[in-house]
């Protein structure tokens, strides 16, 4: 069995509703030490992969692994369905493999909404990633920066193409974009250290330096949960994918992975 | 203009 329950409004409400942008299904891990979540968008540019440990929730029972593909966007529509208070439940027995259970327990515990919602196949959105920790060091630059200031970068640049250029040296990381109508470049001086402050852009790993061609459009999808977060890390390399990530209490993450352009 | 290849040219399908 397995069962999570947490307050209208929470962390993974507002999560699911941040990511609709991007993901219709998604595949869905749970285990004691609690809930992960893998989607690809519907373009196959972007991979998410996040994690909610246990006890960020109101309370968390897993007794056996289970995965699960879920509809995303059914899930939150139904979720949305709730009151100011209530109290959700998200369920699925040993017995019933099929659905999970939704249910909204209004505050003074005198209506109860109980909701069946169809699993469906999502075995297409597992891709095979290695062990974070190992991936991190493959990483030439990686910076933090507050995620509003993220988000302004984004919608700044996007007014004029969309494209971003992401350069990251020692001095400067740079979000720049050239189009018809013109050309903008936001340029911040790093601090460097290994515990960035909320309100400054650190650099935090520099094996070289580095800049990769970005689709605007997944950029300010990322831009978009990560607000949801005081700060957000950038990785870039040449060789993996680039990292939007924003932590989720002590060891819980969203992590995006967005493919970038590339010139032939 | 730059290409947009997809996510699997760098993780593989599970």
């Amino acid at each position: 069995m397995f069962e999570l329950t947490m307050a209208k409004g929470s962390i993974l409400q507002g999560v699911l509703e941040a990511i609709l942008d991007l993901v219709n299904v998604a595949n869905v891990d749970c285990s004691s030490k609690g809930f992960s979540l893998q989607a690809l968008d519907t373009e196959h540019v972007v991979f998410l992969s996040l994690f909610f440990p246990s006890e960020v929730f109101r309370s968390y029972r897993c007794d056996e692994d289970c995965s699960m593909g879920i509809a995303i966007a059914d899930m939150v529509d139904l979720l949305r369905a709730s009151n100011d208070g209530d109290i959700i439940t998200i369920k699925v027995t040993d017995q019933n493999f099929e659905d999970i259970t939704i249910t909204f327990e209004s505050p003074d515990k005198t209506k109860t909404t109980d909701m069946d919602l169809q699993l469906v196949d999502a075995r297409s959105h597992r891709l095979k990633i290695s062990e974070w920790h190992d991936m991190e060091s493959e990483y030439q630059a990686i910076f933090c920066m507050p995620s509003a200031q993220f988000m302004l970068n984004c919608k700044s640049l996007s007014v004029i193409d969309d494209d971003v250029v992401i350069r990251v040296n020692e001095e400067v990381i740079s979000f720049s974009t050239k189009g018809k109508s013109g050309c903008v470049n936001i340029s911040h001086v790093p601090n460097k250290t290994d515990n960035p402050e909320k309100a400054s852009v650190t650099l935090t790993h520099m094996r070289g330096p580095v800049s990769l061609t970005l689709n605007l459009r997944y950029m300010k999808s990322c831009a978009k949960v990560s607000t949801l977060f005081d700060q957000v890390k950038i990785g870039l390399s040449t060789k993996l994918p680039l990292m939007v990530e924003c932590k989720i209490a002590e060891k819980g993450y969203i992590r995006y992975f967005v493919a970038p352009k590339i010139t032939e | 203009g730059p290409k947009q290849p997809t996510i699997t040219n760098y993780f593989g399908r599970a």
